[in-house]
């Protein structure tokens, strides 16, 4: 069966990447703004992880695998996110 | 997988469920969690032994919203669960809005949902291959669930492997071999010879090595427990010596030799195959070389010996006219390749004994210390006798 559109928006989508630790916590209370380069290379960092076309940009498939149901644990923690080998 | 960087020194964890959930008998969760934890417990010398009261090392809760840890639950859908590692307490919450259900491919599966988290909660983090229990995302009831080798070669990177005389090591088709011991180094064929016919990536995230006959499945530092295996007996109807194989953004994966080409869902045929390449890649020469899906487009890319085409399928002709171009455009990487692989934002290329890292953001071999190319043996295959720094033979591998 054919998959639902994607279900979320870009602020939901910039803050699901702070969540799970693509992105430094988003202060609600100061209003921050953020390079679009940062951003990039977050949005990068998750569809590498999640096994995704790499754009950087949030096209329709990332925009999906985020509005799955998920572990609310970082996907970005400890050594194991240290320098790659290869 | 990818290890916090904090386990439990002991070997017997004790827990307790502090608060049920809404919807399920207390006996039926017991159960389900005892289950969740022996899933760990099978391939180590781990022990979990529930409380019902008093202190314990990991204590469960079933809760709503915000719950007094500064992480409120969202309701129903989105995150699920979760829990912290071992340095933190290893305590694991569950989302008690989510319908949580038990053998049931309605609402969200308790058990494989807490043998996740209490992964956590014994210092796994999240794993990027998509087949392990580890991975961040819920993949739907599974009725016959089976630990990924990923998992159990994280557990037991943490708190070793199972000690045999305590305990049965489960042996299923999967796992059947783990207690055969790895050969050594010096029989491994990919060390003493580390020309490949051709590696790829599976849809589920393994990455693999054909050569003959064979296989072989790599780990994040080399290859796994209980390989070589014959190539025909996992992918029935395939030849040996494959020239070239991808996995595309529709989960297939594709394997090409001479003429033909093959298309599979995981390790089952996608249809009837054999088909020619002519035909099902119009444009594309017979015997290629390599082939991969480049991450900066999503387009495939065929290479056969000096040339290269770009194919895609959403296009009429699916091959422009202005292919094929000359490798030398990819800057740095040799000519008659023998395989590539994409791993973590990059493409490697494979050539002889040694490999290229090909960055494809800023599209040229990343310069590094030590330079590529380095060997294939090092740094992909775990053959720690290999050279481990730069391959001496560089210009003669790029002319």
């Amino acid at each position: 069966s054919e998959d639902q559109a994607p279900v979320i928006s870009q602020t939901t989508a910039m803050n699901y990447l702070s969540q799970f630790g693509y992105l430094q916590p988003i202060n609600p209370t100061s209003g921050g703004i953020i390079s679009q380069n940062t951003l990039s290379k977050a949005i990068a960092e998750f569809q590498a992880f999640a096994g995704l076309n790499i754009t950087g940009d949030f096209d329709e498939d990332t925009y999906k695998l985020m509005a799955l149901p998920r572990c609310g644990v970082k996907d970005k923690v400890g050594p194991g996110f240290g320098r790659s080998k290869r | 997988y990818a290890l916090q960087g904090s386990r439990w020194r002991v070997k017997k964890l004790t827990y307790k469920i502090s608060k049920y959930p809404r919807n399920l008998p207390q006996n039926k969760v017991d159960v389900e969690l005892n289950k969740a934890f022996k899933v760990w417990s099978d391939y180590t010398d781990l022990v979990f032994v529930q409380k019902k009261s008093g202190q314990v090392h990991i204590e469960i809760r079933f809760e709503k919203g915000e719950h007094g840890d500064g992480d409120p639950f969202d309701g129903p859908g989105g995150t699920l669960a979760h829990a912290y590692f071992p340095v933190y307490g290893g305590d694991a919450h569950f989302d008690d809005a989510e319908q949580w259900t038990i053998d049931s491919f309605r609402g969200t599966n308790l058990f494989q949902v807490a043998a996740h988290e209490f992964g956590h909660s014994l210092g796994l983090s999240h794993s990027d291959i998509k087949s392990a229990l580890m991975a961040p995302f819920y993949r739907g009831y599974v009725p016959y669930f089976q630990l990924d080798d990923d998992d159990i070669q994280g557990i037991q990177a943490l708190y070793g492997k199972k000690n045999v005389n305590t305990g049965s090591i489960p042996v299923g088709p999967k796992h059947g071999t783990t207690t055969v011991a790895p050969p050594s180094e010096e029989d491994s064929e990919l060390c003493t010879d580390p020309k490949v016919d051709t590696m790829f990536s599976s849809a589920e995230g393994h990455m693999y090595v054909f050569k003959g006959d064979r296989y072989w499945r790599l780990t994040a530092d080399g290859v796994a427990v209980g390989y070589p295996k014959l190539i025909s007996h996992s992918w029935k109807g395939l030849p040996g010596n494959i020239d070239a194989a991808f996995t595309y953004k529709n989960g297939k994966t594709y394997f090409f030799k001479g003429s033909k080409y093959w298309r599979y869902v995981g390790k089952r045929m996608d249809g009837d195959y054999p088909k020619e390449i002519s035909e099902g890649f119009t444009g594309i020469p017979d015997n290629i070389d390599t082939v991969t899906v480049w991450t900066g487009n999503g387009k495939i890319y065929f290479y056969k010996g000096t040339k290269f085409w770009r194919f895609d399928p959403t296009q009429k002709p699916p091959v422009k006219n202005t292919y094929p171009k000359l490798i030398s455009n990819w800057e740095d990487i040799p000519d008659n390749l023998d395989a590539s692989i994409v791993y973590r934002s990059y493409t490697y290329f494979f050539k002889g004994d040694a490999y290229y890292r090909f960055n494809d953001r800023t599209f040229s071999v990343d310069i590094a210390d030590p330079a590529f190319p380095r060997s294939t043996a090092y740094w992909w295959f775990g053959c720690r006798s290999a050279n481990k720094g730069t391959l001496g033979n560089v210009q003669w591998m790029r002319n």
